[in-house]
């Protein structure tokens, strides 16, 4: 999860 | 997406077009640095490398593009358009930036967000962007004018990652409850470095004067 909300934004 | 993330990206987005305005309308990239533009293709393509792999949603997919392609189109006009280039600043603009690089690198390597190969550039990327302003501002600091799309051009780009800040403040309190450690303190950091410079680009609003930093 914490990867991937990283990885939402530019 | 919240609303602050939204006034972040748009800041940025913002940022880059007074800069290509500037670029484009006055023929000339006099007081941009082009250590730092340089510094910026570094950072977009080493974070966006899940471009192609990675889908997330149309609104990032085409901003992803935006940000490469004008960063890109900066360097571009500012080494190669045979009229911009001669109003580089070369021999204010002397920072070594990629004395930058490696410190950044061994950072990301030590700690990534995961030990991958795009999560240590995603990492490195994230360190990168936090001093690639640097040569930038050393450059305002020697100009003896800057023109005001330049400092406008600074103050959104210090803005947009200040806008960012509120942003994770926002989705650690409503969504993810998590501390986000890489980002958070370059992010921190990145937006300290421009505290004297708004201290100055403020003040010179307020009293309408021409924007000064000390040397």
């Amino acid at each position: 999860a914490a990867k991937e909300s990283s990885h939402d934004e530019l | 997406m919240n609303i602050f993330r939204l006034a972040g990206d748009m800041t940025h987005l913002l940022s880059i077009v007074v800069l290509l305005l500037k670029i484009r309308t006055t023929k000339s990239c006099a007081g941009i640095s082009l250590k730092t533009q340089e510094l910026y293709v570094i950072v977009f393509i080493t974070r966006y490398l899940d471009l192609f792999t990675r889908y997330v949603s149309f609104y990032n997919t085409a901003m992803k593009l935006v940000f490469i392609g004008t960063s890109v189109a900066i360097v571009w006009y500012m080494r190669l358009h045979k009229v911009v280039k001669q109003t580089y600043s070369r021999d204010e603009d002397t920072f070594k930036h990629y004395l930058l690089i490696p410190p950044c690198f061994i950072l990301a390597l030590l700690i990534p967000l995961e030990f991958t190969v795009t999560e240590i550039l995603w990492s490195f990327s994230i360190y990168l962007e936090a001093v690639a302003i640097l040569p930038q501002l050393l450059l305002l600091q020697r100009s003896s004018n800057i023109d005001n799309l330049t400092g406008s051009y600074v103050f959104l780009l210090g803005a947009y990652r200040a806008l960012y800040i509120v942003n994770w403040v926002y989705r650690f309190f409503t969504e993810t409850h998590k501390i986000r450690w890489i980002p958070w303190i370059s992010g921190l950091v990145q937006t300290a470095l421009y505290a004297d410079f708004f201290y100055y680009y403020i003040k010179s609003w307020k009293n309408h004067e021409k924007l000064r930093l000390p040397a």
